[in-house]
């Protein structure tokens, strides 16, 4: 474990926090991506079935159920709370996500680091990540303005993966056999995903305005 | 390193 891999998950957390306040807080789920949440719902399920099977640490099993549970937990209050369910923006989260866990299942069965089933389904869960916050990103286009609590969950789970990045880094340089050549491409896929949002949101921070992605 | 140590991240 190292400072930027902690960092890392910690601000990954923040985000889930950050995520769960607004539902809770505002019981409004107003400019949230079900479709977005749905996917990582799948990349934690896929990623950590050696929950069970392989003990790394506390800290890791820990992390994991926090993960799974809390990803569910929002997606069935997006799809089945009584109240928080009505302000889900349902006409502008269209993006057919579908196409992006097909695509990402397609590549895991060509390239990972070996063909065997927990092998195939982690590949899959690393590139379905990278691509999870699209539909996110396009209803936050669609919708316009920004509500705060938004604008910083998107912004903190943006950062996460960028502390990952140097996480990556770091262990390359000081551990020898350290090949994690799938998680480093899909995580700078990942992070340049939110580029221009990491941009627009500098830009409104900067002139201390409301958060407005271009159309 | 042994294998297990590519997984041990979250």
């Amino acid at each position: 474990m190292n400072i930027f891999r902690f960092l890392g998950d910690m601000t990954h957390l923040i985000s889930i926090l950050i995520l769960l306040l607004k539902i809770y807080a505002t019981k409004s789920c107003s400019g949230i991506s079900l479709k977005t949440q749905e996917l990582y719902a799948l990349v934690f399920l896929a990623r950590y079935l050696d929950l069970f099977t392989d003990f790394i640490s506390v800290y890791n099993s820990v992390m994991k159920v926090v993960f799974i549970a809390s990803s569910l937990a929002i997606v069935w209050c997006m799809r089945r709370h009584r109240v928080v369910r009505r302000s889900y923006d349902k006409e502008l989260d269209t993006f057919r996500h579908y196409f992006l866990v097909a695509a990402c299942l397609a590549l895991a069965l060509l390239v990972q680091e070996k063909f065997t089933f927990l092998e195939v389904l982690w590949a899959f869960s690393i590139y379905l990540e990278a691509v999870a916050i699209l539909p996110q990103l396009v209803l936050l286009q669609r919708s316009g303005n920004v509500d705060n609590l938004t604008g910083q969950y998107v912004f903190f789970l943006g950062a996460y993966r960028a502390f990952y990045i140097l996480n990556w880094i770091y262990r390359y340089f000081t551990e020898t056999h350290f090949s994690r050549w799938i998680s480093c491409v899909s995580g700078l896929v990942q992070t340049a995903l939110y580029a221009d949002f990491f941009y627009y949101y500098f830009i409104s921070w900067k002139n201390n305005s409301k958060l407005q992605l271009p159309a | 390193a042994k294998e297990q140590s590519t997984k041990d991240e979250l």
